[in-house]
């Protein structure tokens, strides 16, 4: 278990450290076991450097980058252990237009494994998706479906 | 596993039997703010198995039962269903759909079915043991809650990986 | 000195549902005192109501809507004490277009009495802007200002 | 009252000197994630006297001094400077215009300056004491941070109301 654990472990750092450098174009960062003789126990620690800039604590990353970091840490433990169903409720939000994409980019690399819920406001996440579904509240307090595929490119209300 | 339906009847502001059909690949869910987006999530993770009204933004759990509106009347029955198609039997359960369904009365009581047959929660929550999906995992991403994973203190963070791994 | 704090408190209550009002178009929200009998040491009690919705816990709003909950109570304690400066760091995050409009037009109420810094990704908040100030990292890991006024429709570099 | 103008040097990632001037009305200040935006509101709130590290987002003092990037090296001093047309007297000093200016070198050691006299951080706080504006007042609103004032324990939105009231 122990063995297992390392393993997974050793997936996730090599899998964070490559979707960082894809979402921030460059950079480096890693995971840390803070304690290597205790690694069932132990605390665990997160370095992020984005490219050009020094690295220091993660928190003095802005509200974006803190998003994409969690974002690859995230997706690299989906790499290790794929889940069959991934919901993203506004995760979004902080990221601006050029981050957006890159993110919404990492997704689809994902489709193989899972089925994706994004929840956005944002219209270039909505691009992306295979099925649009819109949630309103015609009759005040009372949510409704409403259907809006894309292929025909007009609101279907269902 | 693929998720093919999620039904919802009554379940917070879904007042009416309301559903979602779920294909292969990405599907956004748009709206204005306070339209029920993010109590479809509350909806999945709830019919999973979450049993802490708080992290479904509640004080009590009678709280996910629709309580009115200025054209009608609370409701007595909270209710959602998750179809599965469970062809490749990632679920422990011998049958090509699986659909789980959680219901909360007023009065207090609960049901809890898989394919249609009475179980307990504990049934639910074991079905979706080792799949990835459960009601706190880390592949449900709740509003507000994606920096957590990086600026939770490191034995949050823990529990993240200890789940992963 | 209660007295002081029961004006305030009096005049911060009917600017909250007259804000709160403005922003959700109807609804009613409230301030209270947990204890009147202690008004210098209880807590204070939030009520919300969005138009055409049941009275629940606060908990139960949507982002969106606890942020424009946030903001309407933020401004009901401006009208009652004035402060000379705003600073706003990405508050319109949560809001859709309609609600960030809504923000948008309360702010501009505020500005016979204070200046105003928003930081937003918003197109529709740069809009409402006097001076828009741009920031760059064009070297990397050095901030650098830009400016860019409205005036003359044109980025000028500074 | 006016904030007139800002001024950093060396202060996070603002390694060279830069001035942001203001006029009466909005400012809108834009720019890609990174790029230094919510750094400018640290600087304010860090000349008007924030003492905690933790809520400029660094683990010390230190931390908002520029500490190097790819092309540059780390620099030995932080300094931010706040200038205010004061022709309403609304900040208990005697002059048209008051410039306040906070400066911490590596070596640990601080300056503080009104008017270009040296003073304390205690005078600093004081100046802006019943003018609304404060390093920790209601009237500045960090990312992230506007949805407390409805989500925190009554107890915390007690200290906002008793700074206004
Ligand atoms: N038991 C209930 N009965 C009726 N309405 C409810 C109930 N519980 C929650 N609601 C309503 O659901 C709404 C919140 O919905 P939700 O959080 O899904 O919005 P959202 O679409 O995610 O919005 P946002 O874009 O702002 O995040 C609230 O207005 C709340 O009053
Ligand atoms: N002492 C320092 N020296 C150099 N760079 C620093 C220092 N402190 C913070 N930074 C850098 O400043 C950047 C964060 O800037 P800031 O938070 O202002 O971004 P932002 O423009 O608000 O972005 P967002 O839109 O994502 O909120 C980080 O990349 C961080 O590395
Ligand atoms: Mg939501
Ligand atoms: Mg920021």
């Amino acid at each position: 278990s122990r063995e297992l654990f390392l393993t997974s472990f050793a997936e996730i750092r090599e899998r964070f450290g490559e979707f960082f450098r894809k979402l921030f174009g460059g950079g480096r960062a890693d995971v840390l076991l803070s304690d290597p003789d205790d690694p069932l126990e132990c605390g665990i620690e997160i370095i992020a450097r984005p490219p050009g800039k020094e690295l220091q604590s993660i928190s003095l990353l802005s509200g974006g980058e803190k998003t994409l970091a969690a974002v690859a840490l995230l997706f690299a433990i989906f790499r290790s252990k794929p889940s069959p169903l991934c919901i993203l409720d506004e995760v979004d939000a902080a990221l601006d237009e050029a981050n957006n994409d890159r993110f919404n980019a990492l997704v689809r690399e994902f489709l193989v494994d899972s089925q994706f819920i994004i929840i956005t406001h944002a219209k270039r996440t909505m691009t992306i998706a295979d099925v649009l579904y819109g949630v309103t509240m015609q009759e005040p307090g009372i949510s409704k479906r409403v259907s809006v595929k894309f292929e025909n490119q007009s609101a279907a209300v269902a | 596993m693929k998720l093919r339906k999620l039904e919802l009847h009554g379940f917070k502001s879904f007042a009416d039997r309301t559903d979602f059909v779920f294909e292969d690949g990405i599907t956004a869910i748009v709206g204005p703010n306070g339209c029920g987006k993010s109590n479809l999530v509350d909806a999945v993770r709830w019919v999973l198995g979450e049993q802490s009204a708080k992290s479904l933004r509640g004080s009590q759990m009678m709280d996910v039962i629709f309580n009115g509106s200025a054209t009608r009347k609370s409701q007595g029955l909270a209710e959602v269903t998750l179809t599965f198609d469970n062809t490749d039997r990632a679920l422990s359960c011998d049958s090509d759909f699986v659909g789980v369904t959680r219901k909360l009365y007023r009065s207090g009581e609960s049901e809890y079915l898989i394919n249609k047959n009475a179980c307990r929660l504990k049934d639910i929550r074991e079905l979706f043991l080792d799949t990835g999906l459960g009601y706190d995992s880390y592949s449900i991403i709740e509003q507000g809650k994606v920096e957590l994973l990086v600026q939770s203190s490191s034995i949050e963070r823990r529990a993240v990986f200890d789940e992963a791994a």
